[in-house]
């Protein structure tokens, strides 16, 4: 599996429609504080499937999408997007031989979010499940979250023994 | 189950030591269960040992010096079973400019042995130097952020920007 | 007790609100004793609206914005009972280049004012260029740490030694 | 009060006498990780009184004395002391009329530590009123370890108000 693009419209900060593509080596990416890098890195795991709000640092899940500013008002919905190439064989019966899948979420407010796959609905675990099975996923020891060193280091033995786990 | 698990540490560990050293470019380090004999209930203890000091218990060694300790551990597990993508936000924060380029150094290699696709979150001039390609997000207007595609000179420009 | 408590917490939110203005450029920000009635009880929760943003908790800030904003808290505290030193040990770490300039510019205000001695340490080069003085500290000798007068060429050059 | 100079020898890892004049404005130090920049830091809390040893990052409080390197043996004893000079007007009987002070602490292993002001054994108590009538103290607001501005963005709401109780 290789990750291609991201794109992401009404998430956080990100009000108009945004695409990062994900090229092989090493990207930067830089700005001022406060500016929406770690709001990028969240659009991501929770394509992925993330669902805990906290983890994205919300009250709830509708924090996801863009509450306004002083000059525009807040968003109904939100959506990211992301495309991978390579995808692992034991897809579901309608994508398999596909080259390329676009996996979806959207969130209305108040109304919880979908999952889509090439243009199909298909429940969260569908895509949680891709994606733990390449060793990805929201909660992937690749994602790692800003002040998450600091937490490592603050941990007593007992809770950094979780990590292991991750990898057992 | 345990078995599992006294495997993984064993690849974790083995990982550790060896990523310990790229970082520090040299001492030593290793990871200890400890509190219980059962594993599932163990705890996860590191004793580090950087080059010309005692071997210290992680508390004990500076800030910087327990970054990268624990950004060792992060990366031993991510080697024990590659992601295709690994996103890190602002891990370099601490550390001192060789420590930087070590860091760099190892995550260009890594993306050449695993075909892992890397995202570096930073604010430090010398990453961003290191990295292939760099993204600026903007706040042009506030509170609305917008991605660009820079180039060095940009992005150094960038981290200045209000 | 409460009189007192009551008395400093007027004192250290009208200095929070000031220094947080001058930290972000702009905006607004205020303390507020929460989840209890008797201020000896209550918890302190900080409400901060960066230029151009809405108001919004601490903990829904970015990285940098809250050790700004946490930064802005301490040095309210501070003034409302300046000590002859302070010293602040990498409170640079998390924050870009234009908020560095502007807590260098807040320190060197301080120091004006209140006669306060001030030791910041840190690795970023525009903080290293606006100190009136520079002390380098090197591990000539493995484990052994020895202290020197520097410039800033050579401070620059320090930091990148292994 | 001000504070003119630092001393320090068999420090953790200012082994060798060392001084840091500490003049007015802003004073910068800077170095390597794990240098002793922190550790600087930690001998200045300790001469002003700091009592707890897990503050300064030990077990025990002889976990200040310098423990040896692959090149140097450990040392028995550790001393650190800091010149003032204006001290405040309630000063203990022999120091009454001095420009200037020299606080010292010295520890020797396995025997504990006692405190000197020019040249007299003191009361830890003594040093510790001294600072804290000076707003200042190994425990003050102006003393900002390193991660200390990351605890109080985690900490909670109750755990913050301590700060203010330092105004108070
Ligand atoms: N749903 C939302 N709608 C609008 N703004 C939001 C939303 N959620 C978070 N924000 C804003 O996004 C900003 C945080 O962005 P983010 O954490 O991505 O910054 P950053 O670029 O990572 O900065 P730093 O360098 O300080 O870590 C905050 O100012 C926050 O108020
Ligand atoms: N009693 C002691 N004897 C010898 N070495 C010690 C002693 N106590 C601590 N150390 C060593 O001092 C080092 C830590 O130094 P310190 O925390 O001051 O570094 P620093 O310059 O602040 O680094 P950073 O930039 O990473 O924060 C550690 O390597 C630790 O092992
Ligand atoms: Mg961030
Ligand atoms: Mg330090």
């Amino acid at each position: 599996m290789k990750f291609e693009r991201l794109r992401l419209a009404g998430f956080k900060t990100f009000v108009e429609p945004t695409e990062l593509v994900i090229a092989p080596g090493l990207t930067g990416v830089v700005g001022p504080n406060g500016c929406g890098k770690s709001n990028l890195v969240e659009a991501l795991r929770w394509v992925m499937g993330e669902t805990s709000s906290k983890s994205l640092r919300g009250g709830g899940m509708d924090d996801v999408i863009f509450g306004g500013s002083t000059t525009r008002p807040e968003r109904n919905h939100a959506e990211v997007s992301i495309r991978i190439s390579e995808p692992p064989d034991d897809m579901p019966a309608h994508l398999a031989g596909s080259d390329h899948i676009e996996i979806a979420r959207k969130i209305v407010r108040e109304q919880g979010s979908t999952y889509r796959m090439n243009g199909r609905e298909v429940r969260a675990r569908d895509v949680q499940i891709l994606f733990a099975d390449a060793a990805s996923g929201a909660r992937s020891p690749s994602m790692v979250r800003q002040g998450q060193i600091g937490e490592i280091i603050a941990a007593k033995p007992q809770h950094r023994r979780r990590i292991l786990e991750d990898a057992a | 189950g345990r078995g599992r698990l006294r495997a993984a540490f064993a690849t974790v560990n083995s990982h550790f030591g060896t990523l310990f050293q790229r970082l520090f470019g040299g001492g030593s380090a290793e990871l200890q269960l400890v509190e219980a004999d059962d594993p599932l209930e163990a705890g996860l203890e590191i004793l580090a040992k950087p080059p010309g000091k005692k071997p210290q218990l992680l508390s004990l060694l500076s800030g910087g010096e327990q970054a990268l300790t624990a950004t060792a551990l992060i990366f031993a597990v991510f080697l024990t079973n590659p992601a295709p993508i690994c996103v890190l936000d602002e891990v370099d924060a601490p550390l001192d400019d060789s420590n930087v380029e070590r860091l760099c150094d190892l995550l260009a290699d890594m993306a050449q042995e695993t075909q892992t696709r890397f995202l570096m979150i930073t604010h430090n001039p010398i990453s961003m130097a290191r990295m292939d390609r760099l993204f600026g997000v903007t706040m042009v207007e506030r509170g609305v952020s917008q991605l660009v595609s820079v180039d060095l000179a940009t992005a150094e420009q960038l981290a200045e920007a209000v």
